[in-house]
């Protein structure tokens, strides 16, 4: 990976004061600043801009830039709010905020069901678990024939769609994760915890500063 | 679990581009 030039806090673009980005998610200030640390490598290993694009989000995820996955794209896209294509700091923070164990369980549900709403129309379509499903066997490997793909889907569907109109939406999304609360496990990110364990040179950097 | 008998939705959950976690790897 590369190394930023600019060392300079104030000069990461989007940067936020951290005592606000506290104030508005699940973090303290010192684990917002330790995570501008992550931020500055992630947002400096392909294009030294001081913005996460796409192939620097999957390089830090695969360890390979070129990786598709649907699902890192989904992510991605819902962590670029400004929808221009680039992460910057602030949504970086705000967007990481939900996956901390201390968020609010509900902004989890509502993100898991954003990320699953592939075309953004306000439900989870069938079609849409299906190309997530292939989207997930063909990541992994794993030949199921089609009519097995169908079963799972036909199963789940059976489990969620409380209406029976053929699609999920988010109180019936809500419904099926109280029912299996293991389907937002991946909403939490436990290391979001020690994050200034993880990340712990900017707090020794800015006291070699203070001194 | 067998894939057959597990819900889509945490299926889907183990995909590897849903792991944020390796961002925190050094």
């Amino acid at each position: 990976m590369g190394c930023c030039s600019s060392k300079k806090v104030g000069r990461t673009p989007g940067y936020e004061d951290p005592t606000i980005l506290a104030s508005e998610t699940p973090f303290t200030e010192s684990e917002v600043e330790a995570l501008h640390e992550l931020y500055k490598k992630l947002s400096c290993s392909i294009i030294d801009d001081g913005l996460i694009h796409k192939e620097e989000f999957q390089l830090a995820l695969f360890r390979n830039s070129k990786r598709k996955n649907l699902f890192a794209d989904r992510i991605f896209d819902l962590f670029d709010v400004k929808r221009n294509g680039v992460v910057d700091y602030g949504e970086f923070v705000r967007s990481l905020g939900v996956f901390h164990p201390n968020a609010n369980v509900e902004d989890k549900i509502n993100f898991a069901f954003r990320l699953y709403d592939l075309r953004q129309t306000g439900y989870i379509e069938r079609e849409e678990l299906k190309e997530m499903v292939l989207a997930l066997l063909h990541e992994s490997d794993l030949i199921l024939s089609d009519d097995v793909v169908e079963t799972i889907v036909d199963k789940t569907f059976r489990d969620a769609d409380l209406k029976g109109d053929g699609k999920i939406d988010q109180e019936e999304w809500k419904e099926l994760v109280k029912k299996h609360p293991t389907l937002i496990k991946n909403m939490t990110l436990p290391y979001l915890k020690d994050i200034t364990l993880a990340f712990p040179s900017f707090v020794l950097s800015s006291e070699v500063e203070d001194i | 679990a067998s894939p057959v008998t597990m819900n889509a939705f945490e299926l889907i959950s183990t995909s590897q581009g849903l792991n944020l976690g390796t961002l925190f790897e050094k």
